[in-house]
Formats: structure tokens, sequence, C-alpha cells
């Protein structure tokens, strides 16, 4: 079973075209196996990806260098996957 | 078997064969007004079940509703169940319900992507896909809400079978797109088809593959923000409505594009609730509220689905 140890959900505000081309770029390049759960398309809409953790410093990184604002929506995916099984496994029994 | 739905918890996450054994208990519970069909098989060989809601009659004016078609959205699914029961439940009380089951079927397909389904409960929760191989890459899957007939292999589709929006090889190449187009062909009388995804908070009308607005543009859209208001309504959740196009991307060979483009006027997708959390892992205390928010929105469709006949 695949594991999310560590991995992070970082919710990205756009707060121009630029900063939106700056995502999209991210995104096209498939770099650092980015997982976009909402997609770069409009400054109106916050754009959500998930980070491996062996990632994370450098999308940070990156995101600051353009001052790029950003917030952890989810600290530690598998810990939350943990609990999602946790309660289906409660449930079932 | 559960001998009744009423110890089922809706609020919970199930895996594919409690919700398939749950499907079976709701038929047996409601006889006269649910009907369980199996359209085809997935890839892996997994029935693929549409429940069929009907008072009578041949070949009714009918409304089509997927879910799940994208396994890791889990709240669809989820969605989709506690819909069925609710409609087998309010039918005989709840007046416009009554109403529209008196001359319209409902056909509901809860686990569109059986395979990636099951795969996102024992390998990979965050799987998207279907679970085909792809000839001459080692990338599995592909896209199934990008693999229909419309404006296919177009912008905002991928060519590369690694990719999270691989269009495959073809149009509906992939066996679980092809069971819907079958069944919603050879029953040609289908006048709504919406489908369930999540997470976004957004009500869109066609088109995707095109920024051109539809011929329906306005109807669609004042459909779409009266429902939207009717979900609103309940615990303040709020919604964009509009095309798919200019709400989010140009995406190419989505399912609802293909239902319009095939005469289907009140083709809607649903991107259900996260309020901004939890993305795709949605705790299941949010399934009740987030289906029952939902199910204002999908009564409202039906509901002038049923008043305007076409």
């Amino acid at each position: 079973e695949r594991l999310f140890t560590g991995d992070q959900v970082i919710r990205v505000d756009a707060q121009s075209e630029e900063q939106l081309k700056l995502l999209q770029i991210l995104e096209s390049e498939e770099k650092w196996n980015l997982d976009f759960w909402r997609h770069p398309v409009s400054t109106e809409l916050p754009v959500d990806v998930r980070v491996p953790r062996s990632h994370l410093g450098a999308l940070k990184e990156y995101l600051n260098a353009h001052s790029i604002p950003f917030t952890v929506m989810i600290d530690d995916v598998q810990e939350l996957l943990d609990q999602e099984k946790a309660e289906m496994r409660e449930n079932h029994i | 078997r559960q001998h009744n739905t009423r110890d089922f918890n809706f609020g919970a996450y199930h895996p594919l064969e409690t919700i398939y054994s749950w499907m079976d208990t709701l038929v047996d519970q409601h006889p006269n007004l649910v009907t369980k069909l199996e359209i085809g098989q997935s890839y892996e060989n997994r029935p693929m079940y549409v429940l069929k809601f009907s008072t009578g009659g041949t070949n009714r004016p009918a409304i089509w509703m997927d879910l799940g078609i994208h396994s890791r959205e889990w709240v669809s699914q989820a969605t989709g169940v506690w819909t069925a029961n609710k409609i087998a439940t309010d039918y005989d009380t709840d007046a416009s319900l009554t109403a529209v089951l008196k001359t319209m079927d409902i056909y509901m397909l809860i686990v569109a992507n059986p395979d990636g389904y099951v795969f996102s409960h024992t390998n990979d929760r965050m799987w998207r896909k279907t679970r085909s191989p792809n000839s001459g890459s080692v990338c599995v899957g592909v896209d199934p809400n990008r693999n229909w007939d419309a404006g296919f292999g177009g912008p905002g589709a991928s060519t590369n079978p690694c990719s999270e929006t691989y269009q495959g090889s073809s149009a509906h190449s992939e066996i679980e797109v092809k069971n819907i187009v079958n069944l919603i062909q050879s029953h040609g009388n289908f006048k709504s088809f919406i489908s369930v995804h999540a997470y976004s908070q957004l009500l869109m009308y066609p088109y995707g593959y095109t920024c051109r607005s539809a011929a329906d543009q306005a109807e669609l859209d004042s459909v779409g923000r009266a429902a939207v208001q009717k979900l609103t309504s309940l615990y303040g959740t709020t919604y964009k409505v509009g095309s798919i196009c200019t709400i989010i991307y140009q995406a190419s060979g989505g399912s609802i594009d293909w239902s319009y483009d095939v005469g289907i006027k009140y083709s809607f997708a649903f991107e259900l609730r996260d309020t901004g959390r939890y993305g795709f892992i949605l705790p299941a205390d949010q399934i009740i509220p987030t289906a029952s928010e939902t199910w204002l929105a999908l009564k409202h469709i039906m509901e002038y689905v049923h008043d305007h006949p076409y």
C-alpha cells in the first residue's frame, strides 16, 4: 500500500496572472512529483497541491522566491489517511 | 446481508463489496421502485451496477446520475449511497419527488469507476483514474473524464499515460465509459445527465472542450444558480456556477459535454464540498451534511427537468 507519510497539501493563492503562470509551469513540468488537487486556473480559485515530503523544502523555497502566498492545508497526509482508515475499521466492526 | 437499510451507516466510507451488498438490501426493501441493472463490467471484470428508480411504464424520459468516476473522490460515492436511499425512502411522501417519478425514471451509477475505487482502498488512496494498462508505458489508467467523444484529444487532456489527465488511446477506449455510452444510446430517452465529482464546490454545465457558449447556456445557468441557491440554504456552503471552460479550465473529452452533444440538454457536473480543509480526505462526519445539501440542488434540477419536457 502506498504511504504518504510527511506529504503535505499546500494551498496556494496566486495573486496575479504572472504567479498563475509560474504555477502552471510547475504543473506542466511534472516537477517534484506534485499532485495538483485543484489546478492553477484562475486567481479567484485556490490551488491545492499535494507535495511529497522529499520536495517540500524545494517547493516552499520556489513559492517564497516568487512571493507567492501559501498555507499548509494538510500537515501530514498519512496521518489523515490513518484516521480515515481507523474510522472505517471501527465502523466495520 | 444486512436485512434492513436502517442500520447501514450512511455517515461512513465503505468498501465496494459493502456498497454492492447494500444495493441488494435497498432493492429488497423497495421492490416496487428500485431495480439493480448490470450495465457491463469494468476492465478488471467488476460489475457496474446502476440503480433504476421507476414506477412503471416503458422507456420513460429519464434522468442519469453517475458518481465516483474519479475514484479518490470518496465523498461522491458516499453521497450516491445516501441519495439513493433518500429517493427510495422519500418516494410517496415527498410530493415533488413523487411527481417526478410518476412520469420519469432515475438511473444512478454510484460507483462509476469500481477498479479505481477498490485500488484507492487497498493500494493508493490518491488513485484517480481507471486501472487499465497502457501499452508501451509502465503507467496504468486513463482519466475517465477525458475519454468521452466530445472534443476528444483537445486542450486540457494529456497524451502522456503517466499523467492524471491521460485521455486514453481513443474516445470511449475505457470500458467503464463505453458501458455508460451504450446504456444511454440504447435507451435513447434521457433528458438530464448529472455527473458528481469532488471537490471545489462548483456546479458546471457544458462546455469544457471549448469556451464557446452552449446553445442553452442562459437556461442552464439560471437552473444551476437556482439549484445552488437551494444547496446553500442548508448550511451556507458556497458554490460557483458556470461552464466548465469559464469556471475552471478547458478540459476535453468530458462526460457532460458528450451528453449535451448527443442531445441531453440538462447536463450538469457537481464538484462537491470540502469547505477548504481536507480536499479529497473529507472526514466521514461530513458525508451526510454534504449529501443533504447536494440533494436540495439535485431535487431542484429533477423538478425543473420534469416541468420542462422537450
